[in-house]
């Protein structure tokens, strides 16, 4: 791991001062390689390697830490601060109600198994949820959010797939509205960044019901493509944060650093498993650690 | 790529981004950078242009695969088993699949063996009712071993010539999940001789580096024979294909390009190489 990599790197240091440019040099070509193979993205893994050359360089060597655990220290450090350390990552519900809650992204990332996770998370706070399946187009898509609001005996709005999803949003809320429920959680279609037509179609739910909260849904698993898809749905739809899937998987998630970097939006919630009471809060920390793996 | 003159450091930087972000991994790159440089340092390249056509040579053997298409003359009923981790296109894959294999004249018959996840079978039913094929399921939390049973009994009685069994998604770290599909898996031999005659694990375009993992245990658990890779309408390069095809030399069978039925596609080495350079 990169613990071992840079005590190896340090072996011959310990007690001399300050870190030279040398065993930086050594040092940061590690830990780019430690966040590539944890799949961050390129780029931002060289603006994330200058940042830490700049803060290592010069640094002195602590008595109590040995080199290879003081550059450890920046780097983690520097990570833990762009993944969100001490930022605020709650749910913005502070609103008339009902409130609505978006949830957006990739095919196959998690979005309607989150939207049901966050209902019961929701109605565990005393809160009134109801699901919303604004997706059309897969098959049965509108069968399993119904499903799954039926084994957490959640209200799920009657959507039919011959209607259109704004629509299908706009007669959820007046529903909600009618019938007390205080939150609106909107199950989307899966869609490509680069489906105009599909991404139109969020522009304006967002444009109609003006959801509290726009959250990407993203997978812990993806590659150097997750830049891609998070600056194309924050430069067409603003989101208010991330949800990450499938941490409960054994990918490093340099998604979540890619993420960051590009949208400097908060990873509100983790996905933790199948079952519907796997929705965690995420911790910066904890994800720093990981993607150092 | 650079419209640099010559071969120089920015050049290889370049190419080796577009490695990267392309998710060929880290190993991948690395090994492809240095069997360049040892070309390059033998006078093979003399500039830019003949520099991409040496990459593209060793990533094609690096694929080490012709295209691999399925002998479905080999076995009636044929049996494809249909695996990976959650969300990577399965249930889609099988739809176009039907639709593909229908329209090549065969008899098929689906089995939905996803008995855990909400609405699984009903998605499955649609993408049989699409295809013109019929679906074998059972209730929801069924064991899935008994779908199995059922299909393979079925596709016998009918003589169709090909069955698809659909699994539910899981991640190759639950082991016991992984052991749920070794036992789908003796069921179906058992039921007929010699199935699944295709264990086909289907992959996202999308997953970085773990698209290996995820291979290795598919493949070492339940003996995956071939590869589909889906989502690449998107703007993932699925590089990973590569890694994989070195290390495991698994055939890689299809492509995913869409969400409609006939979005499917036989894998083309050439055009695959050819895009990660686009
Ligand atoms: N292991 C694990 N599986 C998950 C998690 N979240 C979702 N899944 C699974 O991932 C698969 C896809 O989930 P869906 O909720 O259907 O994904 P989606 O984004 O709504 O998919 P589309 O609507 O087709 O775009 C299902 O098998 C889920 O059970 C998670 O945190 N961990
Ligand atoms: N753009 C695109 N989307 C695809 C492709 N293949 C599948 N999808 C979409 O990916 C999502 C997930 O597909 P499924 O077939 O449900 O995936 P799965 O592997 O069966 O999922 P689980 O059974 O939940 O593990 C759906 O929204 C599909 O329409 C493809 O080639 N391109
Ligand atoms: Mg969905
Ligand atoms: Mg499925």
């Amino acid at each position: 791991n990169l613990s071992e990599k840079l005590d190896s790197v340090f072996k011959k240091l310990r007690g001399h001062g300050v870190l030279s440019e040398d065993n930086i040099k050594q040092t940061m070509r590690e830990v780019r390689l430690a966040l590539l193979e944890a799949d961050v993205n390129f780029r931002v893994v060289k603006e994330f390697v200058a940042t830490v050359r700049e803060r290592a360089v010069g640094k002195e060597v602590l008595k109590s830490l040995n080199p290879a655990q003081q550059v450890i220290k920046v780097v983690r450090d520097e990570l833990g601060r762009l993944m969100g350390e001490g930022e605020e990552n709650s749910l913005d519900l502070a609103a008339r109600p009902p409130v609505a809650i978006m949830l957006c992204g990739l095919q196959g990332a998690g979005k309607t198994t989150s939207c049901a996770k966050l209902a019961l998370q929701l109605r565990r706070q005393k809160r009134n949820p109801l699901l919303v399946p604004a997706d059309i187009y897969r098959p049965a898509a509108i069968d399993q959010l119904k499903t799954l609001g039926k084994q957490l005996d959640i209200a799920v709005f009657d959507s039919q797939p011959d209607r259109d999803p704004v629509l299908l949003c706009e007669e959820a809320h007046r529903y909600a509205e009618l019938n007390g429920y205080d939150t609106l959680i909107l199950d989307t279609a899966g869609r490509l960044h680069i489906d105009e037509q599909l991404m139109d179609e969020l522009v304006r739910i967002k444009a109609s019901l003006q959801p509290r909260e726009i959250l990407l849904v993203a997978d812990a698993m993806t590659g150097q493509d997750a830049v891609n898809v998070a600056e194309s749905f924050n430069a067409q739809l603003e989101i208010s944060g991330v949800v990450l899937t499938k941490l409960d998987g054994d990918a490093r998630g340099g998604a979540a650093l890619s993420i960051r970097a590009v949208t400097g939006k908060p990873i509100k919630l983790v996905g933790m498993g199948e079952k519907l009471d796997a929705l965690e809060v995420f911790h910066p920390d904890r994800m720093a650690q990981r993607i150092l793996g | 790529l650079s419209s640099s003159q010559n071969i120089d450091e920015d050049l290889l930087e370049e190419l080796e981004e577009v490695l990267v972000t392309a998710d060929f991994g880290m190993q991948t790159t690395m090994a492809l950078m240095q069997s360049l440089e040892k070309r390059i340092a033998a006078g093979e390249a003399a500039d830019p242009q003949a520099l991409r056509g040496l990459l593209k040579d060793e990533i094609r053997q690096r694929l080490r695969l012709e295209a691999a298409p399925l002998d479905l003359e080999r076995s009636s009923p044929f049996v494809i088993m249909v695996v990976g981790v959650n969300g990577v296109g399965k249930t889609t894959t099988i739809g176009k699949l039907a639709h593909q294999f229908v329209s090549q004249g065969k008899t098929v018959l689906l089995g939905a063996g996803d008995t855990f996840r909400a609405a699984a079978a009903e998605q499955l039913t649609v993408w049989g009712e699409r295809a013109g094929v019929e679906v074998i399921r059972q209730e929801s939390g069924s064991d899935p071993a008994a779908v199995a049973f059922d299909a393979a009994k079925a596709a016998a009685a009918r003589k169709v010539d090909v069955m698809i069994l659909d699994t539910a998604g899981r991640l190759h770290t639950k082991l016991n999940l992984m052991e749920e599909l070794k036992k789908i898996r003796r069921v179906l031999d058992r039921e007929l001789p010699g199935a699944p005659h295709e264990t086909l694990l289907v992959g996202d375009a999308t997953t970085g580096q773990n698209a290996l993992v995820q291979a290795r245990f598919f493949q070492e658990a339940v003996a995956v024979s071939g590869l589909a890779l889906t989502k690449l309408d998107g703007t993932a390069r699925g590089g990973m294909l590569v890694a994989i095809g070195n290390e495991l030399g698994l055939p890689v069978r299809y492509v995913g390009i869409g969400e409609g039925l006939e979005d499917l596609r036989p894998f083309d080495p050439d055009l695959f190489v050819e895009a990660l350079f686009e």
